[in-house]
Parts: C-alpha cells; sequence; structure tokens
C-alpha cells in the first residue's frame, strides 16, 4: 500500500524518506566509531534552500484566504526551520569531532524533521487544494436543491446556466484528483460517482422539464413527475455528496476500508 | 558513509526546492 496519497507528494518525498531510512540502518549498523565526512557544503545548501522555502511559504500564507491553511502552515515551517538547525549544528559538531556520536544523532534527527516539516507542507497545500473542489462541490448541491421550486421554462433554462459551468467544473477537478491519488479503491469511487453525476444530470433536467409541460397542460400525473425528478435530484446529491466523502479520504484512513 | 549523506542531503535540497516550486506554482 502506497504511503503518500498523491502521486505528486509521493514523488517529492519518497526517494528521501527511502535514503533517511537507508542512512537510519547504516548507522544503527555502524556502531563501529568511523570518522565521519565533512557534510558543511551540502548542509550549507539545504539550510539556503529551507531559508527560501520559509520565506515562499510565509508569503504563502499572507496572501491566501484560505483560514486553515494560514493556521497549518506555520508549524510546518518552523518544523523546517528547526530541522536545518539541527543539521548546521551536527555539521559544526563533526567539523570539531568527527566520532561525536551525538552528531550522528542530530544529522538523522536533522534529515528526518526535515522529511516530515515537508511533508506537512505539502499535506497542508493538498488537502487546501481538496477544500477548492469540495466548495465547488458544494455550490452544485445548493443548486441541485432548487431544483424541486423550478416551475417554469425560463427558471429551468437559469437552472441550467447555473448548474452547468459548475458541474463541468467538479467533473475537470474531480477527475483530475482521481488521477493524483495514489490508492486505488479511492479513484474507483470517485469515478464511478462521477461517471453516475455525469449519467444523470441530463435525465433530472429531462424530468424537470416533464414536470413543468405537465404543471402547464393542468397538472394530471404532476406528484409522479414531482417525485421522479426528486428522486434524481436526491441520487445525484448522494453521489455528490459521495464524492465529498471520498476525496478528504487519505490513505492514512485506512482502517475504514479493513 | 560520505556518499550516503552527500546524496541525502542533495536529494533533501532537491526536495525542498520542488516544494518551494509547488507553493509558487499553486501561487501563480
Amino acid at each position: 500500500m502506497p504511503v503518500f496519497h498523491t502521486k505528486t507528494i509521493e514523488s517529492i518525498l519518497e526517494p528521501v524518506a527511502s535514503q533517511v531510512s537507508r542512512l537510519v540502518i547504516l548507522h544503527e549498523e555502524a556502531e563501529d566509531g568511523g570518522a565521519m565526512p565533512d557534510l558543511e557544503k551540502p548542509v550549507r545548501a539545504v539550510s539556503a534552500a529551507v531559508e527560501n522555502l520559509v520565506r515562499v511559504g510565509h508569503e504563502t500564507i499572507n496572501h491566501s484566504d484560505d483560514p486553515i491553511l494560514k493556521q497549518d502552515m506555520p508549524s510546518s515551517l518552523r518544523r523546517v526551520t528547526e530541522a536545518s538547525k539541527t543539521l548546521e549544528k551536527a555539521s559544526d559538531m563533526i567539523k570539531a569531532d568527527p566520532y561525536s556520536k551525538q552528531a550522528r544523532r542530530f544529522l538523522i534527527d536533522g534529515a528526518r524533521g526535515i522529511l516530515q516539516g515537508t511533508s506537512s507542507l505539502l499535506l497542508c497545500f493538498d488537502e487546501s487544494e481538496v477544500r477548492k473542489i469540495i466548495r465547488e462541490c458544494k455550490k452544485v448541491l445548493d443548486y441541485l436543491a432548487v431544483a424541486e421550486v423550478i416551475e417554469s421554462m425560463e427558471d429551468l433554462v437559469q437552472f441550467v446556466k447555473d448548474l452547468s459551468p459548475s458541474l463541468t467544473k467538479v467533473s475537470h477537478e474531480v477527475d483530475a484528483r482521481q488521477k493524483e491519488l495514489t490508492h486505488q479503491p479511492h479513484r474507483e469511487i470517485l469515478i464511478r460517482c462521477l461517471d453516475s453525476v455525469k449519467a444523470l444530470a441530463p435525465i433530472l433536467i429531462c424530468s424537470m422539464k416533464i414536470f413543468i409541460q405537465i404543471l402547464q397542460q393542468g397538472g394530471k400525473g404532476i406528484e409522479e413527475a414531482a417525485e421522479n425528478r426528486n428522486y434524481l435530484a436526491q441520487r445525484m446529491s448522494d453521489e455528490i455528496n459521495e464524492i465529498v466523502r471520498v476525496l478528504q479520504l487519505t490513505t492514512y484512513d485506512e482502517d475504514e476500508w479493513d | 558513509l560520505r556518499v550516503g549523506w552527500e546524496q541525502l542531503l542533495t536529494s533533501i535540497n532537491r526536495n525542498i526546492n520542488e516544494v518551494e516550486n509547488q507553493i509558487l506554482t499553486r501561487d501563480s
């Protein structure tokens, strides 16, 4: 099972994660007291990159209109900064004493810290992207909720005009999102729900049209027509709600699938 | 060990730059 729930996060973090693990094992096994190499140059490069990242991160926090991102991101940035300082400390200690055990520990802690910090930073972004898609889904749900009160062709035309762009946006965004996911069952649910929504949309519009026509022709069979329309609107809402639920899942919520 | 650590730090550096790019791409 993949550890990271999107392909982007996986492609960025996976190589570092496996290298950290490899080095941790190497250090655990190599209690041979061998001298550590001078790591000043690469550590300095990491520190410079961390400084840039933190600057860009703070700019993002200042410009973002997402309160959750504003709240969550600073701690990830702090984590990365602290880890970078730990690496610098380790590098200085190794310079003074290439046999220092404490320096080795700091090196591993620093590398792990940077991995955890960047990981939580990416998750922070990812969650914010998901919230954007969910906002669009909620718009569709709001439109579907008014399907029951549409009683004229003019209103139906307006309803279709309002619903279509949101539905198209949801369709594109959810499709792009499912392609990003590493967890197959979540992808399959999103594809299935999206297919249902796409199939139901024209049928719903048709049922609304029939309802309006019956209403205008005297109302015989109006109850059945309303029932049919409401059933279709409800089914579409259920599918959208399921999309919203699955969008918020990560592979860490695996218990649900056990 | 030297190679391992240098590779890791280079990779961390690349990884941080990658995250920075993500942030910049998203903002733009």
